[in-house]
């Protein structure tokens, strides 16, 4: 296989921050 | 609702100069006087007392404020450089400074590797590495026997791991990262380029606050 364990790691939805800017 | 100035408002606890901490970050000092409308909304989500604690970081990131992410865990921990359980303002604008597009590539490789060092040995140990991915297929869709999981995790160790000691160092990490730039795409966020037209009703204020100045 050719994926990087780093590449799905950064899959997670732990990592996208966007969250912190919508319509609370 | 309009034009009250954020100079006559009741501060959260942590407050800093946004003069200083523009100083000291890539923001502009309207784009941390941005940011401190979006902080005060985040620090009252759940326990209205203007500090940002675990549970309303996740209930920002992900709509629910129980759901448990080792990832969400870890940028927490990150944020929360005193270590005392909850994001002070200042933690807030110095750690998102790092997801500025403007700031250094070098600042976001560090924030990545700490991230990744789970245990905080100075080291992503191979184990982290195998405990990060099952987290990650644990959270997702995605399906992958352990054998598979061993193979992935051996081959990135095998290139990342330069001096085959059986654990990735920051130099190592940097040299790694410059082979394959995407594993920074996560640490820039492009919303910080335009935090005052996020936050309109913060430039109506500010307005005010400058005239003030």
């Amino acid at each position: 296989t050719n994926l990087n364990a780093f590449d799905i790691i950064s899959l997670s939805a732990g990592f996208d921050l966007s969250g912190l800017f919508e319509e609370k | 609702m309009g034009c009250i100035s954020t100079k006559h408002t009741k501060q959260t606890p942590g407050y800093e100069d946004p003069k200083v901490l523009a100083s000291e970050t890539a923001f502009t000092v309207s784009e941390v006087e941005a940011l401190y409308e979006l902080y005060k909304k985040l620090s009252f989500l759940i326990i209205k007392d203007g500090l940002i604690h675990k549970e309303e970081f996740q209930l920002a990131l992900f709509r629910n404020s129980e759901k448990q992410n080792l990832f969400a865990d870890r940028v927490f921990d990150l944020f929360d450089v005193k270590h005392n359980g909850v994001i002070e303002f200042g933690e807030f604008v110095r750690s998102l400074s790092i997801f500025h597009p403007d700031a250094p590539e070098e600042d976001k490789i560090a924030f990545a590797f700490r991230l990744y060092d789970l245990r905080q040995t100075g080291y992503i140990e191979r184990e982290e590495l195998k405990e990060m991915v099952m987290a990650l297929l644990n959270e997702s869709d995605l399906r992958l026997s352990d054998e598979v999981v061993e193979q992935i995790v051996d081959k990135t160790f095998g290139q990342a791991d330069s001096k085959g000691d059986g654990r990735i160092d920051l130099d190592e990490w940097k040299e790694f990262v410059k082979k394959n730039p995407s594993l920074l795409r996560n640490m820039t966020l492009p919303y910080l380029k335009d935090i005052t037209m996020a936050f309109p009703s913060f430039v109506m204020k500010s307005e005010v606050s400058d005239e003030d100045m």
